[in-house]
């Protein structure tokens, strides 16, 4: 369901954050991308994810060549196809958490009520049933992580991208994201998960270790 | 150097995110302070540094009961004598790495020149000498949580406050940031961690554990 083939990515014509990488993900794997700050996680996140275009490489997704995308076709392959949990939330300030969280699911095609059922019921999975009408800043800091959490899962996408899901979370609330995680999973969809947790990187079934902007090791299941 | 006496927050009339607080913090000591997401951590961090009155309670910070001061001479004591490490960075966008952390030392009189070799040192001692440079948006979540790091100690203030300070690190990076925390409280400086690693509130002498707005245990040196 992804492939990168000797992804590239250079920023400011100065910093390489990838320097060749190669991936595939199969459909219905759960991986773990760990590796040092700074070595280009994030940055190789946004290139499955399509958010950003490498310096040079391919990126493929859902079976599209992403490069040959116009922008907009981009935009309509992600909503089809992709959910994110950003390593900074990026939550929408003047929303609600269940507001916040109903936006996930705004593709779908379901009515604003229908989907803010589904947005309660995410959020009360992640214990903020208690939260819906607080807007970010009303929220701590783990509060506001389990909302990007539950806006990234209410949209049931086949491939879910978390970058650090559980960083501010003590090991109660991380457990319950977890859980969160490993139902999707159960029913098919495709996850990676960045983190530095070890913890997690030992439960899911793959871990691919960045290193510097190259992948320098790629172990478990649908591996070499 | 602090002290807190049955110190109450609500927020919006209706939160109750300390429900009367007793904590006492003596020069010198490092502790932890833990809890699950929500229980009122950052909340009574925020009590502690005087970003933020409380409801009912009184709060003594360095000898001065802070709700008796204005606004403006509440601004000189937090120059003085603290520095924050705040769980969101807030870095200033427009600002180098390198300026953000000389802005930290802003209040002890030096000239920018040496405010600036200052912080270059503190940005090396975090792993960040090569990104002096780079804006906000121009680094990682761990190097953005780690200059954040290098600003609150680079004006060596007498009482730091952290909030979780490693939650976006790995393991070497977040040891380099204990390192220096360590450094600077063999010094002197009095400690305070909010922290979601257990390994971290392990190697603290003291742990404050926080559960639905209360303390709920306190173990270590300067208690009962
Ligand atoms: N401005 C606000 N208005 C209403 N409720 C708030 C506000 N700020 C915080 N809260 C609530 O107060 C409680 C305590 O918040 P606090 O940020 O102190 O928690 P915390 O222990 O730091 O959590 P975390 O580990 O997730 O960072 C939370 O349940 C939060 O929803
Ligand atoms: N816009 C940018 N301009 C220049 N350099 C950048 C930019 N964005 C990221 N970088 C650099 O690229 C490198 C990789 O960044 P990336 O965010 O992918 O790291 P990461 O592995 O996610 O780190 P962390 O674990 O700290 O989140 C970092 O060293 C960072 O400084
Ligand atoms: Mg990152
Ligand atoms: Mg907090």
């Amino acid at each position: 369901v992804v492939r990168l083939t000797d992804v590239r990515k250079v920023y400011g014509g100065q910093v390489e954050a990838l320097r060749g990488v190669n991936l595939v993900i199969e459909e219905g794997e759960m991986l773990a991308i760990v590796g040092p700050s700074g070595s280009g996680k994030s940055t190789l996140l946004h290139m499955i994810g399509t958010l950003d275009r490498p310096t040079s490489g391919e990126v493929s997704v859902a079976g599209h060549r992403v490069g040959e995308l116009s922008d907009r076709e981009l935009s309509a392959l992600r909503a089809r196809h992709l959910g994110f949990v950003f390593q900074q939330f990026h939550l929408a300030p003047g929303a609600t958490a269940l507001d916040n969280v109903a936006d996930g699911a705004l593709y779908g095609g379901l009515p604003l009520r229908e989907r803010r059922e589904r947005a309660a019921a995410a959020l009360e999975r992640v214990g903020l049933g208690h939260r819906l009408g607080h807007r970010p800043h009303q929220l701590s800091g783990g509060e506001q992580q389990r909302v990007a959490v539950a806006r990234a899962v209410v949209a049931d996408p086949p491939l879910l991208l978390a970058d650090e899901p559980t960083g501010n979370l003590d090991s109660a609330a991380g457990a319950e994201v977890l859980e969160v995680l490993r139902v999707l999973h159960t029913s098919g969809t495709t996850i990676a998960i960045i983190t530095h947790d070890m913890e997690i990187a030992a439960w899911t079934p793959r871990r691919v270790r960045v290193r510097d902007g190259l992948i320098a090791a790629d172990e478990g299941p649908s591996t070499g």
